[in-house]
């Protein structure tokens, strides 16, 4: 454990948190896409079947089932608790579109070709495209609440310090996972544009982000 | 392997 990977771990915490509180307390998830939310329960399922074949230690189990609670019951709260203000029209991503490329990947490039590698595999690659239907809905509709940015600006750090883990493992440890890094790689890139709007419109006042 | 490792990533 280093200091970027701990860092990491919280801030996608926060970000989560952030999310449930956010529907929690205004009893609307309105602007958020309940697409995006699927997709990471579905990554959180897919890697962390773990849970059931390794102990690591009692951080990586309660963290594993905190993310996979808080992730269903956020799905929860969009499709079923506040489904009347989920707003499916803005929502339209193609999520098969995403899934289709990411399930033939993972059987294509693994480590090894057992379920519970495949399935890993799958989680990874699925992650750093399964924000794109959220970020699809923002570009659709043109503008976003602040705290909808404030948890895409701690989704987005959370892998940002992951890279900087991974060249920390790589110096200390050299370890080195080729699948995982690329991917956080693509999966950072994704959030660039997203960060530089952030950082120009969101800290610097306005309650929204809108869209030039 | 580096399995345990990977697997200590979330």
């Amino acid at each position: 454990m280093n200091i970027f990977r701990l860092s990491g771990d919280v801030c996608h915490l926060v970000a989560i948190i952030i999310l449930f509180l956010k529907i929690w307390r205004s009893k609307s998830c309105a602007g958020i896409s309940g697409k995006s939310q699927l997709l990471f329960a579905l990554v959180f399922t897919t890697r962390y079947l773990d849970l059931f074949t390794a102990f690591i230690s009692i951080y990586n189990t309660v963290m594993k089932v905190v993310f996979l609670v808080l992730a269903y019951a956020t799905v929860s709260l969009i499709y079923f608790r506040f489904r009347k203000s989920y707003d499916s029209e803005s929502d339209s991503f193609r999520v098969e579109f995403l899934l289709v490329p990411v399930a033939g990947l993972s059987f294509l490039e693994n480590y090894s070709f057992t379920p519970l590698e495949i399935l890993w595999t799958f989680s990874i690659y699925l992650e750093s495209v399964a924000i794109l239907p959220q970020l699809f809905m923002i570009t659709k509709t043109g503008e976003a609440e602040s705290i909808t940015t404030h948890y895409l600006f701690f989704l987005g750090l959370y892998r940002t310090l992951y890279l900087a883990n991974w060249v920390w493992r790589y110096h200390e440890e050299g370890f080195f996972d080729q699948i995982a890094v690329v991917s956080g790689v693509v999966q950072t890139i994704f959030y660039c544009d997203f960060f530089y709007l952030y950082f120009t419109r969101v800290l610097r006042g306005s309650g929204k982000m809108t869209l030039p | 392997s580096s399995d345990p490792v990977r697997h200590d990533e979330l």
